[in-house]
This record gives structure tokens, sequence and C-alpha cells, in this order.
């Protein structure tokens, strides 16, 4: 059978299936709720000198900091960088190179965890992706689960089966069959006439456009 | 007309229903397979943690030598300061002419406040915050607070998440792991202790 059996005897259809859409959503809003929050702007920050332009912006409101970045362009600024201060104080000018040594350690580590930033990141988006191909692939089982109340033993239940002509011009004829998927609203599905009812493949047509029309409208 | 006896409509409903059920048992296999990509995914994740956990020590090891490196230069007496300052009062109309132009071209916000605060700020500077890097030392801290909230928010949200997909895939189609003493879900973390007992470290967390 399809679902193993429980503690407490076979759990119902509606048991099993019905409330899988929404913790699907409850785990899809967890996941994606974060992506919209400010803190996933990624901290891209000028090491590069391409840095976002709106972060710049917001960083010259808030505080005047986005404008030294622009110090490269400035000749007087960036000779103050190139004093050099070693005939009065080798023990100072040491110290300076010290500094920059680990300041440019520290920058490229910082990259370096940006990048690990981004990749855990895309593994997240993948999950997302992920629990939304769940969605796509079964929620349809979980709609019918909500619908169906009574333990019926039928997945599927035939109620009708006509044949008439398609219309007064063409003689050939269809077969109209009416079926309930669980508790769902009547189907109708018309097969034409080469779909013959005596075909052993009838009913398995019968379903699987039944089962079609149903997820439709369900995605609908 | 109808075709059909009612015999014959049950041999039809019981045909249909073995196709449903089939349908339906293909759709829990690819639940199945999805559950396991999940898991592969956060396989990938936990490593990527670990990563970070190591990256971030780095990180802050050489923040560390940097903040110390700049606090040891400036216990030094300022020197050239002369040269320092007369280059100080020729970069500061470059900057804020260069910084304004931008802002006017790009930000396209009131640049008049910007400009009587940038000229503030400039006049409070002193080239030798310049001269140390000062600058891009703040840039660095400003990064490594803003990775630190990027990465709680991640991990808050999977944390979420993970706790409904533990839930989600646990009993309804999937016989249990075997129950051993290190079993944890695969979705949580493998120290899983209830949240309030799980002190809120900043890199494990």
């Amino acid at each position: 059978s399809l679902i193993p059996l429980s503690h407490y005897g076979p759990p119902s259809f509606h048991d099993m299936f019905q409330p899988f859409l929404e913790m699907i959503h409850q785990a899809q809003q967890a996941m994606d709720v974060q992506f919209h929050r400010p803190a996933f702007q990624f901290p891209d920050k000028g090491l590069r000198e391409g840095e976002d332009d709106r972060a710049v912006c917001k960083e010259i409101r808030h505080n005047s900091t986005g404008c030294l970045k622009m110090k490269g362009q400035c000749e007087k600024c960036q000779e103050i960088l190139s004093v050099d201060c070693s005939a009065n104080n080798p023990a100072q000018a040491h110290l300076r190179q010290e500094l920059n040594d680990s300041l440019q350690m520290a920058e490229r580590l910082t990259q370096q965890y940006n990048e690990l930033l981004h990749s855990l990141q895309t593994k997240m988006l993948n999950t997302s992706s992920l629990l939304e191909q769940l969605n796509e692939q079964f929620n349809w089982v979980s709609q019918l689960a909500n619908l169906t109340q009574g333990e019926d033993q039928y997945y599927l239940r035939v109620s009708t089966v006509t044949t008439h002509s398609n219309n007064s011009e063409e003689p050939s004829r269809v077969t109209e069959v009416v079926v309930k998927l669980f508790d769902s609203d009547p189907i109708t599905v018309v097969l034409p006439e080469e779909v013959s009812k005596d075909n052993p493949k009838f009913m398995d047509t019968v379903a699987e456009k039944a089962l079609q029309e149903y997820r439709k409208k369900s995605r609908a | 007309e109808q075709e059909v006896s009612d015999n014959e409509l049950k041999e039809m409903s019981t045909q249909g229903s073995r196709y449903i059920n089939k349908e339906i048992q293909n759709a829990v296999q690819g639940v199945k397979q999805i559950k396991t990509l999940i898991e592969k995914t956060n396989e990938e994740r936990k490593s990527l943690l670990n990563s970070l956990e190591e990256a971030k020590k780095k990180k802050e090891d050489a923040l560390d030598d940097t903040r110390d490196t700049e606090m040891k230069l400036k216990a030094f007496p300022e020197v050239c300061n002369e040269t320092m300052m007369a280059l100080w009062e020729e970069c500061k109309p470059c900057l804020k002419q260069t910084c304004m132009k931008f802002y006017a071209r790009v930000c396209r916000s009131g640049s008049g406040l910007v400009g009587r605060q940038l000229e503030e700020f400039l006049n409070q500077s002193s080239p030798f915050y310049f001269w140390m890097n000062g600058d891009r030392i703040d840039s660095l801290m400003e990064s490594d607070r803003q990775q630190s909230q990027v990465l709680d928010a991640m991990q808050d949200s999977f944390t979420r998440a993970s706790g409904i997909m533990d839930m989600l895939f646990q009993d309804r189609f999937f016989t249990h792991e075997p129950q051993d003493t290190h079993y944890f879900s695969p979705f949580g973390f493998p120290h899983r202790r209830p949240h309030f007992l799980y002190p809120k470290s900043r890199l494990v967390r």
C-alpha cells in the first residue's frame, strides 16, 4: 500500500496529505521572507572601486565617509598617502608598513567571506526553489486530501458514461464520462470515437484527463 | 444514452482509482527525490557554515592586527605635520568638489545639506586619518558588521524553515532513520538543543 502503517492503523488519505500544502507554504515563507530584509543587501562595500552607486549615495548622506573613497581622484589627497616621514622616525615607517600589510590581508579575507556568504545565499535560494518544486509537484494531492472527508474506497468514482454524436452535422460520436476524484466536484471527460470504451486503457485515459483537468483547476 | 450497468461503473471506478493511486505514488516518489536534494543542499550549507566560521576567525584576527597596529601608530607623535597640513588644505576642496559633483549627478536628492555635512566632516578630520588609511579600516569594520547581520538573517531564516521541513518530511512518507544517539534531524543543527539553552554565539548561530 501507499503508506507504511503507523502505530495507530493505516492513516487516512486526508490525515496523511492534508497538512502538506500548508507546511510547504510555511517553509517557503520562512525561507523567502528573509531575502527581502535589508540585511540581505550584500556588503559588497568599497573594497572595489565599482561598488553600487546607491550604496555610495547612502553612505554620503549617512556620514560623508562615502566621499573619502573618491580620494583617488584628488592628487593632493593621494600625496598625503605617500608622505614618507621615515626620516624622522624609522619605527613609525615600519609600523605604517605593517598597518598596510594587515589592512590588505583584512580586505582580502573580508572579500573571501563575502564570497562565502554569497554561496550560502545561493544554497538557500536552491532550497527555496526545491520547496517550490515540492509545492508544484504535490499541491494537487494535498488539495485533494483537503476535499476528502469520508472514507470512500474509490479514489476515482465514475458516475455516468454516455455516448452521443458530437454535433448534428458530424456523424462521429463521443463518449462522455463524469467522474469525481475523492470528494471533488464532478469532472466531465469527453473522449473521441477513436478511444473505445472496450480499450483496456480506456479508464487510464479517463483518469489521466480527469487528473489533468483537476490540477489545471487547482493551479488556477 | 447511458450505456453501462452499476457493476461496470464500479469496475471502471476501480480501474480509475488504480491509476490515481499510481499517480499519487509517483508524486510521493517525487517528494522523496526532492527531499534528498534538499538534504544534499543542506549538507552543502552546513559545510559552507564551517568554512564561514573558519574564514570569520581569520578575518577577525586580521582586523584585530590592523586595529592594534593602528593604535600603536596613533600613539606616535604626529610627524611631518607641516607637510601633511599643507597637502590636506589642498586635498579637502578637491575631495568636496569631486564628491558633490558625483552626488549631484548620481544621487539626485538635495545636495545642499550633504555639502554642509561634508564640509563639517572634512574640517573635523585629520590628514593622519587618511595617512593611516582610517577610511579603509572603518569601511572594513562596517563590512564586518553587515556580514554578521546577513549571516544572522540567513540563519534565522533557515532555522525557521528547517523546523517545518523536519516535520514535513519526518513522519509522513518516510520511515524513520535509525534512531541512534547521534541521529539528528536532517535539517536541524548537529547540536540541536532547545533554543533558550543554545547560547547565541554569533559565529555558530
